[in-house]
C-alpha cells in the first residue's frame, strides 16, 4: 500500500481522511478555481500535468497556518503508462487492485453505487494520476516543504530534473520523482500556492510565472503572500 | 459522504470526469 506523505504531515488515501476534513471554502470559489487553473495549463506551450492551488488557513488548536487542498486539474501527459511497478508483476498487480478499489470507493462516495455493472474505474491508475489524487489529502506546514516555503517566502520555487527532485529537502518533491514528474513549480499567490507538475522536463521562465500572477489576479511585480498576507 | 467538503466532492468529480473523457477519447491528453 502506498504511503505517500509531505513534509508536514503523513496521509494514506482513504475516503476516511477525506470525509474528516473540515476546512473552509476556498478563497476564490471553486468553479473560478477551476476555470483559472485550466487557463494555466490548456493554453500553456508547455506541457504541465496538472495544476493545483493550495490554499492557506489557520489552525486555531495547533496555532499554526497551513496549506491544503483548495482545487486541482489533473490534464494528464503523453507518458500515461508509466509505472512505479513493472507490468505483469505481483507487484503491479496488487497496486493497480489498490488504486482501483481506492478509486470505486471515490467514485461511489460523490456518485453513489453503480447501478449499470459498468466499471466506474476502468483502465489502470497510472502514477501520475495517483500523485494527484493523494495530493487531495495533503496538508503544509507554512515554511515547510516546497508549497509551504514558497508561500512563507513568497518566492517561487522552481525544481527541473531527477537529481534537483530527489536532493529537494521535501517530501513531495521526492514522491513527485518517484511518480514520474521531472518538473515541479510553486508560485505564491494572494491567499495560498499554485502547485504545476510536469513529467517532462520544463525550464525556469518568467513567462508561466507571470500567468500565474495574472490568473491569479497578483501582482505581477515580485512580492508574495508572505506567510498569509497580500491577495 | 455528507462530510465530505463540497469543494473536494468537486475536485473528485471533475478528476473522474476528465478521467472517463481521456479512457474515452483516441487523444490522451488536451
Amino acid at each position: 500500500q502506498l504511503q505517500p506523505s509531505s513534509s508536514a504531515t503523513t496521509t494514506t488515501i482513504t475516503t476516511n481522511n477525506i470525509n474528516n476534513d473540515t476546512r473552509n471554502g476556498s478563497f476564490f470559489n471553486q468553479d473560478s478555481l477551476q476555470q483559472r487553473l485550466q487557463l494555466l495549463i490548456d493554453g500553456s506551450m508547455e506541457s504541465w500535468t496538472y495544476a493545483i492551488f493550495w490554499q492557506s488557513s489557520f489552525e486555531p488548536v495547533s496555532n499554526t497556518s497551513m496549506l491544503g487542498w483548495g482545487d486541482g486539474y489533473y490534464r494528464g501527459c503523453e507518458d500515461e503508462k508509466k509505472t512505479l511497478a513493472v507490468p505483469g508483476t505481483e507487484e503491479y498487480i496488487a497496486v493497480q487492485a489498490h488504486r482501483k478499489n481506492v478509486l470505486r470507493e471515490l467514485n461511489s462516495l460523490i456518485s453513489g453505487p453503480s447501478t449499470s455493472g459498468e466499471d466506474s474505474v476502468g483502465d489502470e491508475v497510472t502514477d501520475t494520476e495517483w500523485f494527484f489524487l493523494v495530493s487531495m489529502t495533503q496538508s503544509f506546514v507554512t515554511g515547510i516543504g516546497l508549497p509551504g516555503m514558497a508561500f512563507f517566502t513568497g518566492v517561487p520555487s522552481w525544481v527541473a530534473g531527477t537529481d534537483q527532485l530527489v536532493s529537494t529537502p521535501c517530501e513531495r518533491a521526492r514522491h513527485a520523482q518517484v511518480s514520474g514528474m521531472q518538473t515541479l513549480v510553486c508560485v505564491p499567490v494572494g491567499n495560498g500556492v499554485v502547485e504545476l507538475g510536469s513529467t517532462e522536463i520544463i525550464f525556469q521562465n518568467s513567462g508561466i510565472l507571470n500567468k500565474v500572477r495574472l490568473v491569479f489576479n497578483f501582482d505581477v511585480q515580485d512580492g508574495g503572500g508572505g506567510g498569509g498576507g497580500g491577495g | 459522504n455528507g462530510d465530505m467538503p463540497l469543494y473536494r466532492k468537486k475536485s473528485l468529480q471533475r478528476f473522474f470526469e476528465k478521467r472517463k473523457e481521456r479512457l474515452t477519447s483516441a487523444a490522451p491528453y488536451p
